[in-house]
Formats: structure tokens, sequence, C-alpha cells
């Protein structure tokens, strides 16, 4: 069962998730009609800086965080926005949406001048974190454990991160047991997820280079 | 790239925040 101290640390991290969301005048932007390749880029762009700015808000709540070497929260985060940008963005497509609007997002996401070659992996990731149904802690606590991997380019102190990662796995493993009790596999795809979400870095570094050019 | 110099500055905005409030 999950100890008392587990349980306090996963409603800090829940309520922080909750609270830190990409502002409603902003997403409701994604869902007015007819946008040019062009608006739909600079709508992307301005909602990923959103993300990065609700990313931050959210992680100055992980316990021990801001305890970190400086430097080395700035090469956490750094390391893990486009992450935690996806894996968020995820939600959205697997969320009860009202009628339409996954349409309109997929819509925009497919006409903003991103190449074929990186939508794709991108919605098949989309898909694959759709099926979990993943609970609100499950999504929060994934959220918080992409930020403290410890091995991130330029991270110094690794242990430190590690420190403060552990306690997170080990009480996502206990919350997946609870949560899906029918599914022994189930943590085992979570972390599943994190490992998809690494190609998505590689291929959204490419996704850039070739956004610029167009 | 400029993006990622970009994101760093995001970041690092954001970080101070917490000195403002």
């Amino acid at each position: 069962a999950i100890t008392k101290e587990q349980d306090a640390l996963m409603k800090l991290i829940v309520e922080a998730y909750n609270k830190h969301q990409i502002p409603q005048d902003v997403t409701k932007k994604l869902l007015q009609e007819q946008y040019s390749t062009e608006e739909n880029f600079l709508l992307l762009t301005e909602i990923a800086t959103s993300q990065v700015q609700v990313l931050v808000e959210f992680t100055k709540n992980i316990p021990g965080f801001l305890s970190l070497d400086h430097e080395d929260q700035i090469a956490l985060l750094k390391g893990s926005a486009v992450e935690a940008m996806f894996l968020r963005s995820a939600q959205v497509f697997s969320r009860k949406m009202p009628k339409g609007h996954t349409e309109v997002l997929e819509e925009r996401i497919r006409k903003s001048g991103i190449s074929e070659e990186f939508i794709t992996p991108l919605f098949n990731f989309y898909k694959s974190v759709g099926e979990l149904h993943m609970v609100q802690e499950e999504q929060a606590l994934l959220t918080a454990i992409t930020i403290l991997t410890p091995d991130r380019p330029y991270v110094k102190d690794q242990q430190a991160v590690e420190r403060l990662q552990e306690p997170m796995v080990e009480l996502l493993k206990k919350l997946c047991v609870l949560q899906h009790p029918q599914e022994p596999q189930y943590f085992a795809r979570l972390l599943g997820r994190l490992t998809e979400l690494r190609t998505l870095n590689h291929y959204h570094a490419e996704m850039l280079t070739s956004w610029r050019v167009n | 790239p400029a993006s990622n110099l970009g994101l760093e500055d995001i970041i690092r905005k954001a970080l101070m925040g917490n000195l403002e409030e």
C-alpha cells in the first residue's frame, strides 16, 4: 500500500500538475477555424513556449528540485522540455475531447509545415499513450520522472537527481499496481512510453531544422 | 540553433520568476 509520505508526495505533484496549465486564451486559439500554414506555425510555437513555462512552474513544485545545483536545474529542464511537452499534449488527444476538437488539432498540426516524417511518429505516440488511459496521478508522476532523468546532457550531479527520481518511480510502480490490478505489465508499458518519447526528441530536433528551411 | 537558445532563455526566465514572487 502507499505510505503516508508517498500519498503526500503524490498529492503535491498532482496539485502542481493541475495548477499549472496552458492559459485558456492560448488553447482557445487552437480551436478557431481556418488558419494558414504560417499562422499554424506561429500558433504551435506560441503553445510550445507556453508549455515550457508551464513545465518550469510545475517543476518548481517537485520536492528537492530547487535545492539542486542551479545549472543542473537548467540542464534537466532543457533536456526534458520536448519530452514533457509531448507527454502533456498526448493527454489532450487521449482525454475525452468534445466532438471534433481532436480532429481540428490534428489538422492544425498536419497543416503547419511539419514534415510527414515527424507527424507519423508523433501521432503513433499519441495513440499509444491514449490506449493506456492513464489516470491523472500517473500522468503527473510520469512527467516528474521524465524531468528528473539523471543522464541528461550537462547534468553534473547525477546522484542528486537519482535521489529525487527514485521515490517517484517507486510510487508510480505502486500506483500502477493499485490502479491496474488486472494488468501486471502496466508499469512496464508506462516506462516503454518514456523510451518512445526519447525517440521523439530526435525527430523533434530534425523537425525544427526542416521547419526553418521551409 | 536559435530555437534551443530560445528554449534556455525561456527556462532561465521562468526559473528566475520565483525571485520576484
